[in-house]
């Protein structure tokens, strides 16, 4: 049972697509 | 009914959420997403924004008020109306059955596919080639949901639509090239239903679906 | 009431946010996490279950009336009451807020840290040190709202409590040892405060706190 946590889909890159998106968008507004 | 501001950058597909419910509702929403009102990466990092919304994220909502809401779904879903939010607790359900959707099965495989077409991200092709299935378990599991519907909830425009909708906006602009999303027409036609909706293109204007998949933007 | 079957494996987290609601509503809810009612695996990829839960994920709830419902965010909402929802458009909006925040800002930190440590995934320095810098980013933005407040949205508790208090209990158990939770003493006040409500205990049973912080089991 405690492998089973491991088959959710989690999006781990989360924070590192948030970051781009967010340096992205300053560069548009900068 | 609801009067304020939401801060946000421009062609932000999270903020058209809320000004998409706003058309509904009647909800008057002044949006500042340009100087001198809105700076992306300056005012959101003033204590003054900061003191209302810790994280500095937007789109972020201040009623005329002083009620502050952050998180694009809780300012959609404030902005909207009860027909918007779903009347009864099984079509709120729903509601929030799509929205999580949206945001756990589409937005993930979505922002791989797309940002390096925008030139936000390096490309990654295995990464990319993931999120192309993925998209397309998505969209496998929207049309049959639509094969027997207008609209994802009940029979008229709901919060589920606006948001998975919304979500969906860069695939359909950018990669959802006729072959790809050939094997798909009842969630293209929903698509192309839901953005033609007059509250829809008064904030979208007009979307063009994607003739040629868009590639990176070396 | 609502009355049906959740369908889920055993100490599933985001199944926890459905048996807890239901204790505060008193909603009959049968719990299908072991054979031979459920088997993970393999009852959700039976045509049976597919035709009912497309993407045969759990935990997902089929009514006695024949109802069914995916994303435990949406069955958790359908299997509480007003109180937990949140009874006014402003306190709706706001369990909302949080709700999302626990998915997008809570989990994927907490998973990437405790992942490891329960040798489901394997150990990578960098990004548990970044998980590590976004759960104190998000202990900050809890411990500065629980300020001056008992609990998240209101004086009651609602599925906002419940949903962000499930998404941080890996965390609680596994790796905020004394050291790391002391500056945000209103987070883990709040937290022991949820845990200890009977509805939650009925659940979760005894929630013990993390003495040392675990590491990833090679």
């Amino acid at each position: 049972a405690v492998n089973f946590p491991g088959q959710e889909k989690i999006w781990f890159e989360k924070s590192r697509y948030d970051e781009a998106e967010r340096r992205f968008f300053e560069r548009v507004a900068g | 009914m609801a009067a304020g501001t939401l801060y946000t950058y421009p062609e932000n597909w999270r903020a058209f959420k809320a000004q998409i419910a706003a058309q509904y509702s009647g909800a008057a929403l002044k949006v500042a997403s340009s100087a001198p009102a809105f700076t992306f990466g300056q005012t959101n990092r003033t204590p003054a924004f900061l003191n209302n919304f810790p994280q500095g994220k937007v789109p972020a909502y201040q009623g005329d008020d002083g009620f502050c809401l952050f998180e694009s779904n809780a300012i959609a879903h404030y902005l909207g109306n009860d027909v918007l939010r779903g009347a009864t607790p099984q079509a709120s359900a729903q509601v929030l059955q799509w929205v999580s959707f949206a945001d756990s099965e589409i937005v993930p495989p979505a922002s791989t596919w797309v940002f390096p077409t925008l030139g936000i991200m390096q490309f990654n092709k295995q990464a990319t080639e993931q999120a192309k299935e993925d998209v397309k378990k998505v969209l496998g599991v929207l049309n049959q949901h639509l094969n027997t519907r207008t609209f994802l909830v009940g029979e008229r425009v709901s919060l589920a639509d606006i948001t998975v909708a919304c979500s969906m906006l860069w695939l359909y602009k950018q990669v959802l090239e006729p072959s790809f999303r050939q094997p798909y027409p009842n969630v293209t036609r929903w698509f192309v239903t839901c953005v033609n909706q007059p509250q829809f293109k008064t904030v979208l204007g007009e979307v063009k679906l994607c003739e040629k998949m868009a590639q990176f933007d070396a």
